[in-house]
C-alpha cells in the first residue's frame, strides 16, 4: 500500500 | 527432551486465533527461560513477538534449546480438538522432526494425543531496540478493538494522536471523517476499565487499519491493551497474558501524504 513502511526498515537483522 | 504442560489449553487457542491472520507458519524457540516466537507477516509490515515464561507453565522441562517450526493452521486444527479446560502437554525429543500435543480432560476420562510434523523454517530474527516511548496508553482491550472496527468502515488508515488531553483516533475516506477521543479515567477501582496515558512528548502517527484489526484478535487474551508510540518508530500493541507472558505486535507506520 502507498506510504506503508516496512518493519525491517526499523529493526536490524540479528 | 522438551516438555511443557499448561492446565488450560484455551490460552493456546487464543494465541493461535490472535496470530493466524498474520502468520502462516512460525518457529517456536524453546529454552530454559520459556517459549518465544518472533515472526514478520508476509508483507514485512508487522512483527509478532510472543513470550511464554517457563515459570508460567505447570510443568516445564527443556534439556536443550530447540526450535520448532510449525504450520499455525495445522496447529490450530489440533487445538480445535481440545476442550478449553483440557490440560495440554507439548512434547518433543531433542532433534526430533515431530511435536506431540497431549490433551487431558479434567477428570482424566479422556486423553488424546496428536503428533505433528515440524517444518524447517529459515526465519530471520530481528533485533528490537529498547525504546523509551514518548507515549504509553493503557486502555480496555475491547474498547480498542471496537474503535479499530468502527473506524475501519470509513478509511484504510487510522491516525493515532496522543496528547496530554487524551488519545484521538481519526480516519477519513469517501464517506467523510470519523474521530474518537478517549480521555484518561479517574476510576481507580476498576483497573480493567481504566484508561491511563503516560506522555513525555505528544505523538501523531498513521497506521493501516487492516493490521490494527488483526492485532485485536488477541483481545480475549487480556482485559487491557498497551499502545506504545514514539515519533517515526513502529507502534507496539501489547497484550499481557496473565501469569504467563505477553503477545506483542509491532506495526510500521505509514508515511502521510
Amino acid at each position: 500500500a502507498r506510504g506503508q513502511r516496512k518493519i525491517d526498515e526499523f529493526f536490524g537483522k540479528n | 527432551m522438551f516438555e511443557a504442560r499448561l492446565v488450560s489449553s484455551s490460552t493456546f487457542k487464543k494465541i493461535l486465533d490472535a496470530v493466524k491472520d498474520l502468520l502462516n507458519e512460525a518457529s517456536f524457540d524453546c529454552s530454559e527461560s520459556g517459549i518465544q516466537l518472533q515472526a514478520m507477516d508476509n508483507s514485512h509490515v508487522s512483527l509478532v513477538s510472543l513470550m511464554l515464561r517457563s515459570d508460567g507453565f505447570d510443568k516445564y522441562r527443556c534439556d536443550r534449546s530447540l526450535t520448532m517450526g510449525m504450520n499455525l493452521a495445522n496447529m490450530a486444527k489440533i487445538f480445535k480438538c481440545a476442550n478449553n479446560d483440557d490440560t495440554v502437554t507439548i512434547k518433543a525429543q531433542d532433534d526430533a522432526d515431530t511435536v506431540t500435543f497431549m490433551f487431558e480432560a479434567k477428570k482424566q476420562e479422556k486423553i488424546s494425543d496428536y503428533e505433528m510434523k515440524l517444518m524447517n523454517l529459515d526465519q530471520e530474527h530481528l533485533g528490537i531496540p529498547e525504546t523509551d516511548f514518548s507515549c504509553v496508553i493503557r486502555m480496555p482491550s475491547p474498547e480498542f478493538a471496537r474503535i479499530c472496527r468502527d473506524l475501519s468502515q470509513f478509511g484504510e488508515s487510522i491516525v493515532i494522536s496522543c496528547t496530554k488531553e487524551g488519545v484521538k483516533f481519526s480516519t477519513g475516506g469517501d464517506i467523510g471523517t470519523a474521530n474518537v477521543k478517549i480521555a484518561q479515567t479517574n476510576n481507580f477501582d476498576k483497573e480493567e476499565e481504566s484508561v491511563t496515558i503516560e506522555m513525555q512528548e505528544p505523538v501523531t502517527l498513521t497506521f493501516a487499519c487492516q493490521y490494527l484489526n488483526s492485532f485485536t484478535k488477541a483481545t480475549p487474551l487480556a482485559p487491557q491493551v498497551q499502545l506504545s508510540m514514539s515519533d517515526n518508530v513502529p507502534l507496539v500493541v501489547e497484550y499481557q497474558i496473565p501469569d504467563l507472558g505477553h503477545l506483542r505486535f509491532y506495526l510500521a507506520p505509514k508515511i502521510e501524504d
